[in-house]
Protein backbone atom coordinates (compact mmCIF):
# COMPACT_ATOMS: atom_id res chain seq x y z
CA UNK A 1 0.00 0.00 0.00
CA UNK A 2 1.76 3.12 -0.90
CA UNK A 3 0.73 5.04 2.00
CA UNK A 4 2.54 8.85 1.30
CA UNK A 5 4.98 8.39 4.72
CA UNK A 6 5.28 11.42 6.94
CA UNK A 7 8.31 12.99 5.63
CA UNK A 8 10.99 12.47 7.85
CA UNK A 9 13.78 13.97 5.75
CA UNK A 10 14.81 17.72 5.70
CA UNK B 1 18.95 8.29 9.56
CA UNK B 2 22.06 6.78 7.05
CA UNK B 3 25.51 8.27 6.80
CA UNK B 4 24.30 9.87 3.24
CA UNK B 5 20.96 11.43 4.51
CA UNK B 6 23.27 12.98 7.67
CA UNK B 7 26.43 13.82 5.24
CA UNK B 8 23.75 16.29 3.26
CA UNK B 9 22.57 17.36 6.22
CA UNK B 10 25.94 19.05 7.39
CA UNK B 11 27.03 19.52 3.51
CA UNK B 12 23.79 21.83 3.41
CA UNK B 13 24.61 23.47 6.73
CA UNK B 14 28.31 23.72 5.84
CA UNK B 15 26.81 25.86 2.61
CA UNK B 16 25.15 28.04 4.65
CA UNK B 17 27.56 28.26 7.34
CA UNK B 18 30.30 29.57 4.19
CA UNK B 19 27.54 31.97 3.21
CA UNK B 20 27.21 33.42 5.95
CA UNK B 21 30.86 33.89 7.06
CA UNK B 22 30.71 35.44 3.38
CA UNK B 23 28.58 38.34 4.27
CA UNK B 24 29.49 38.61 7.46
CA UNK B 25 33.29 38.86 7.14
CA UNK B 26 33.11 40.88 3.78
CA UNK B 27 30.40 42.96 4.96
CA UNK B 28 29.67 42.39 1.23
CA UNK B 29 27.28 40.03 -0.60
CA UNK B 30 28.61 40.76 -4.40
CA UNK B 31 27.94 37.80 -6.45
CA UNK B 32 25.11 36.34 -4.58
CA UNK B 33 21.93 36.19 -5.55
CA UNK B 34 19.18 37.96 -3.74
CA UNK B 35 16.66 36.11 -5.74
CA UNK B 36 17.96 32.30 -4.98
CA UNK B 37 18.12 32.96 -1.44
CA UNK B 38 14.06 34.45 -1.63
CA UNK B 39 13.48 30.99 -3.25
CA UNK B 40 15.27 29.04 -0.38
CA UNK B 41 13.53 30.83 2.51
CA UNK B 42 10.47 29.95 0.67
CA UNK B 43 11.32 26.72 -0.21
CA UNK B 44 11.78 25.97 3.62
CA UNK B 45 8.94 28.15 5.11
CA UNK B 46 6.81 25.47 2.57
CA UNK B 47 8.35 22.30 3.37
CA UNK B 48 8.39 22.51 7.33
CA UNK B 49 4.93 23.23 7.72
CA UNK B 50 4.89 20.19 9.86
CA UNK B 51 7.70 21.45 11.82
CA UNK B 52 4.79 22.44 14.87
CA UNK B 53 2.76 19.13 13.99
CA UNK B 54 4.88 16.21 13.39
CA UNK B 55 7.90 15.51 16.01
CA UNK B 56 10.93 13.35 14.45
CA UNK B 57 13.71 14.14 16.33
CA UNK B 58 15.17 16.72 18.19
CA UNK B 59 17.98 17.08 15.54
CA UNK B 60 15.39 16.98 13.00
CA UNK B 61 13.32 20.02 14.42
CA UNK B 62 16.47 21.75 15.17
CA UNK B 63 17.81 22.00 11.57
CA UNK B 64 14.36 23.05 10.26
CA UNK B 65 14.93 25.90 12.62
CA UNK B 66 18.40 26.79 11.56
CA UNK B 67 17.47 26.38 7.63
CA UNK B 68 14.65 28.19 8.11
CA UNK B 69 16.44 31.28 10.52
CA UNK B 70 19.63 31.18 8.16
CA UNK B 71 17.78 31.83 4.85
CA UNK B 72 15.43 34.19 6.37
CA UNK B 73 18.41 35.96 8.16
CA UNK B 74 20.47 36.05 4.83
CA UNK B 75 17.54 37.77 2.84
CA UNK B 76 17.03 40.22 5.91
CA UNK B 77 21.04 40.97 5.14
CA UNK B 78 20.64 41.57 1.69
CA UNK B 79 17.84 43.27 1.81
CA UNK B 80 18.04 45.59 4.74
CA UNK B 81 21.39 45.46 6.23
CA UNK B 82 22.44 49.54 5.76
CA UNK B 83 26.25 48.13 4.64
CA UNK B 84 25.73 45.03 2.50
CA UNK B 85 22.73 45.52 1.05
CA UNK B 86 24.91 48.37 -1.03
CA UNK B 87 27.30 45.52 -2.86
CA UNK B 88 23.72 43.59 -4.27
CA UNK B 89 24.32 43.39 -7.84
CA UNK B 90 20.82 44.66 -8.59
CA UNK B 91 21.50 44.88 -12.16
CA UNK B 92 22.87 41.52 -12.46
CA UNK B 93 20.31 39.35 -10.94
CA UNK B 94 17.68 39.96 -13.28
CA UNK B 95 16.48 36.58 -13.44
CA UNK B 96 12.38 36.24 -13.38
CA UNK B 97 12.06 33.75 -10.30
CA UNK B 98 8.44 34.83 -10.13
CA UNK B 99 7.78 32.25 -13.22
CA UNK B 100 9.98 29.28 -11.49
CA UNK B 101 7.47 29.80 -8.00
CA UNK B 102 4.28 29.88 -10.46
CA UNK B 103 5.90 26.93 -12.46
CA UNK B 104 6.39 24.92 -9.21
CA UNK B 105 3.16 25.69 -8.01
CA UNK B 106 0.97 24.64 -11.18
CA UNK B 107 3.41 21.68 -11.45
CA UNK B 108 2.49 20.65 -7.59
CA UNK B 109 -0.95 21.06 -8.33
CA UNK B 110 -1.03 18.40 -10.68
CA UNK B 111 1.44 16.27 -9.40
CA UNK B 112 1.86 15.18 -5.62
CA UNK B 113 1.47 12.17 -2.93
CA UNK B 114 -2.06 13.41 -1.90
CA UNK B 115 -4.24 16.39 -2.64
CA UNK B 116 -4.18 17.51 0.73
CA UNK B 117 -2.83 21.64 1.40
CA UNK B 118 0.43 20.27 3.22
CA UNK B 119 1.30 17.89 0.48
CA UNK B 120 0.96 19.92 -2.23
CA UNK B 121 2.85 22.86 -0.37
CA UNK B 122 5.66 19.68 0.46
CA UNK B 123 6.06 18.93 -3.55
CA UNK B 124 5.74 22.24 -4.27
CA UNK B 125 9.06 23.44 -2.29
CA UNK B 126 10.80 20.08 -3.27
CA UNK B 127 9.93 21.16 -7.18
CA UNK B 128 11.01 24.72 -6.54
CA UNK B 129 14.00 23.76 -4.65
CA UNK B 130 15.71 22.42 -7.87
CA UNK B 131 15.74 25.45 -9.70
CA UNK B 132 16.03 27.51 -7.13
CA UNK B 133 19.67 27.70 -8.27
CA UNK B 134 19.45 29.07 -11.42
CA UNK B 135 19.25 32.76 -10.73
CA UNK B 136 22.46 32.35 -8.87
CA UNK B 137 23.93 30.33 -11.71
CA UNK B 138 22.75 32.95 -14.25
CA UNK B 139 24.71 35.72 -12.16
CA UNK B 140 27.79 33.62 -11.55
CA UNK B 141 28.00 33.47 -14.93
CA UNK B 142 27.65 37.38 -15.34
CA UNK B 143 29.72 38.77 -13.01
CA UNK B 144 32.67 36.69 -14.32
CA UNK B 145 34.77 36.14 -11.46
CA UNK B 146 33.94 34.36 -8.66
CA UNK B 147 35.28 35.15 -5.24
CA UNK B 148 36.38 31.58 -3.38
CA UNK B 149 33.76 32.01 -0.79
CA UNK B 150 30.53 32.35 -2.96
CA UNK B 151 32.07 29.40 -5.18
CA UNK B 152 32.56 27.41 -2.03
CA UNK B 153 28.78 27.93 -1.13
CA UNK B 154 27.16 27.04 -4.33
CA UNK B 155 29.41 24.06 -4.50
CA UNK B 156 28.75 22.24 -1.33
CA UNK B 157 24.73 23.87 -1.94
CA UNK B 158 25.01 21.25 -5.15
CA UNK B 159 26.85 18.57 -3.55
CA UNK B 160 24.25 18.04 -0.53
CA UNK B 161 21.40 16.91 -2.65
CA UNK B 162 24.26 14.47 -4.05
CA UNK B 163 24.43 12.68 -0.78
CA UNK B 164 20.77 12.69 -0.61
CA UNK B 165 20.72 10.65 -3.56
CA UNK B 166 22.40 8.19 -1.80
CA UNK B 167 20.43 8.36 0.67
CA UNK B 168 16.89 7.76 -1.02
CA UNK B 169 19.41 4.56 -2.67
CA UNK B 170 20.43 3.28 0.34
CA UNK B 171 16.44 3.67 1.88
CA UNK B 172 14.99 2.13 -1.47
CA UNK B 173 17.31 -1.11 -1.05
CA UNK B 174 16.32 -1.10 3.23
CA UNK B 175 13.34 -0.05 3.48
CA UNK B 176 11.04 -2.49 1.98
CA UNK B 177 8.15 0.28 0.70
CA UNK B 178 10.14 3.09 0.49
CA UNK B 179 9.61 5.29 -2.71
CA UNK B 180 10.00 8.86 -2.98
CA UNK B 181 9.63 9.37 -6.88
CA UNK B 182 8.56 13.19 -6.37
CA UNK B 183 12.16 14.15 -4.42
CA UNK B 184 14.29 11.29 -6.87
CA UNK B 185 13.19 13.15 -9.80
CA UNK B 186 13.69 16.39 -8.32
CA UNK B 187 16.85 15.72 -6.63
CA UNK B 188 18.39 14.60 -9.80
CA UNK B 189 17.49 17.50 -12.16
CA UNK B 190 18.40 19.73 -9.17
CA UNK B 191 22.02 18.15 -8.94
CA UNK B 192 22.51 18.19 -13.11
CA UNK B 193 21.57 21.66 -12.82
CA UNK B 194 25.15 21.94 -11.06
CA UNK B 195 27.16 19.93 -13.78
CA UNK B 196 29.15 22.42 -15.47
CA UNK B 197 29.30 24.41 -12.59
CA UNK B 198 30.95 21.35 -10.44
CA UNK B 199 33.09 21.07 -14.15
CA UNK B 200 34.72 24.48 -13.68
CA UNK B 201 35.05 24.61 -9.93
CA UNK B 202 36.92 21.15 -10.52
CA UNK B 203 39.28 22.97 -12.85
CA UNK B 204 39.83 26.07 -11.32
CA UNK B 205 40.48 24.10 -8.64
CA UNK B 206 43.09 21.08 -10.60
CA UNK B 207 44.69 24.34 -12.09
CA UNK B 208 44.99 26.27 -8.40
CA UNK B 209 43.01 29.14 -10.84
CA UNK B 210 40.23 31.80 -10.21
CA UNK B 211 37.27 30.12 -11.01
CA UNK B 212 35.87 31.26 -14.16
CA UNK B 213 32.27 31.05 -15.50
CA UNK B 214 32.16 31.25 -19.40
CA UNK B 215 29.79 34.24 -19.90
Amino acid sequence: TQQPQSHDEL
Amino acid sequence: MNIFRFSGDMTHLISILVLLLKIYATKSCSGISLKTQELYALVFLTRYLNLFTEFFSVYNTVMKLVFIGSSLVIVWYMRMHRVVKLSYDKELDTFRHYFLVVASFVLALLVHEKFTFQEIFWAFSIYLEAIAILPQLVLLQRSGNVDNLTGQYVFFLGSYRAFYILNWIYRYFTENHFARLISCISGLVQTALYADFFYYYFISWKNNKKLQLPA
